[in-house]
């Protein structure tokens, strides 16, 4: 069994990253074996996973547009069950390398193929836009999980998103579906956060993942020492919202 | 005199549109002839001005790809001196359409010239990412403006966008400046904002402006109701540092 979810907003800041990688370490914890793949181009995934530029040599970009085995690309991270495609910069190229290619949004499904059932899961970052890196990763994954920041910009974004959901499923990947939407940065003190919740809830219902992440600065310092919060500070508000995502994710498995 | 300013980082959700708007704004309280074009599909500043989708009849896109004259489209908003050219969702094929256009990077230079002298500022309200609209967006601007979270996924990719900065001066822009970097989002309590304002000022000395926009949820309720600070709640922090924002900028005009 194995599932292929596509993290992706093409709001930015939402917190695309920051699930990817919180996400990804408590599966691994859980003994999921879990990929992530970064295909964003500002490779945030890679150094929240402690890969800086230096441990960058194979990466997305020779994945998709060199055609190179997967197996020679990812590598081990911290957690025993946990691999990583890096990224890094070259994939900047790659939305306007892969225009002229034959099937350009299924690139990236391809690549995913043969290594599709070493994982339980693999968890694709996405950067903040509606181009074809973003399109090549709805059409490889099964599912597709949708961070939203308590805020009015990224509410009012969503419609976009749910359109090119659509066209993807109409199009290209007729077997998607919506993993969940998910609250981030959520501050109990600020009334903008409780409208957005109650405008998600009225809007999503079930599709909205009972677990809301909370705002809590440990999420964004972790970063800075190439940690997951799991690695980083497994006592915060940050890692039991994760956690708590974490297991709603693995009782869809049933 | 007339100042075209880009404001750009491919770094999702660093305070772009907010950025963008309400210096527009307290430009045009100044009696600055001032424009803003939204260059983002996501048309966040258009709804920040208060035009919904119901007000996107003419938009960038038709400006860019159809060559349809800018005093057609741009409108008037609730403050005397400002203007918009709002945009919308098909902004996102431009970055695909423009791929075979000859000189595709100076489509939006060339779009803006017969009214650069119709205003004092324009301003550009970039995508986050380093794709063809934005780099149309610092291929048509005099200056950029590069607002930066007090985060550190926000620092790391700034490297990134001076690479893309000095590739667009040496290239197409040879007189590109920075107008300067800007702190968004900071909030004294946390050490984290003081580390990275520490990083900035080391990395960025002058170039870093002296005006640094505090985290304040004014900001961020604001554009819900379409309105801009200094008609949402002039009395905020938000709108005493975008003031003071906007007396730096005149202040460069000399
Ligand atoms: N729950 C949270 N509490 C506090 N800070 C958070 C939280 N989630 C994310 N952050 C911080 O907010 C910023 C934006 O989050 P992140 O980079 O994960 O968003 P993103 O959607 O991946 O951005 P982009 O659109 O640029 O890819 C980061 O600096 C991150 O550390
Ligand atoms: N100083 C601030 N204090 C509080 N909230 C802010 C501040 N500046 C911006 N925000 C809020 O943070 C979110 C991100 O800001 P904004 O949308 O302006 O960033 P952006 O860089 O334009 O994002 P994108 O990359 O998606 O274009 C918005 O919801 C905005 O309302
Ligand atoms: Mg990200
Ligand atoms: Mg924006």
């Amino acid at each position: 069994m194995s599932k292929i979810i596509a993290v992706a907003n093409q709001k930015g800041g939402v917190g695309k990253t920051t699930t990817a990688v919180n996400l990804a370490c408590f599966l691994a914890a859980a003994e999921r074996k879990t990929l992530v793949v970064d295909v964003d181009p500002q490779a945030n995934a890679s150094s929240g996973l402690g890969f800086g530029p230096e441990n960058r040599e194979k990466t997305t970009y020779e994945m998709m547009i060199d055609h190179v085995d997967p197996r020679d690309i990812y590598q081990d991270t911290e957690l025993d069950f946990l691999k990583l495609i890096p990224s890094d910069i070259r994939l900047v190229g790659a939305e306007i390398e892969l225009v002229p290619f034959e099937n350009r949004e299924k690139v990236l499904k391809k690549s995913l193929q043969p290594i599709r059932d070493d994982f339980d899961y693999i968890l694709m970052d996405c950067p903040p836009s509606l181009g074809l890196l973003t399109l090549n990763s709805l059409t490889a994954a099964d599912s597709v999980l949708v961070p939203i920041q308590c805020e009015y910009y990224a509410l009012e974004g969503i419609s976009q998103l749910l359109n090119t959901v659509r066209l993807v499923q109409k199009h290209l990947n007729h077997g998607l579906q919506i993993e969940g939407i998910l609250l981030t940065m959520f501050d109990s003190r600020l009334n903008l956060s409780k409208q957005v919740r109650d405008e998600a809830l009225k809007f999503f219902g079930e599709k909205l993942f009972k677990t809301t992440i909370r705002r809590n600065v440990k999420l964004s310092e972790a970063p800075s020492f190439g940690r997951p919060i799991i690695l980083y500070d497994i006592t915060s508000y940050g890692a039991e919202d994760y956690l708590s995502l974490t297991q709603e994710i693995i009782n869809h498995e049933q």
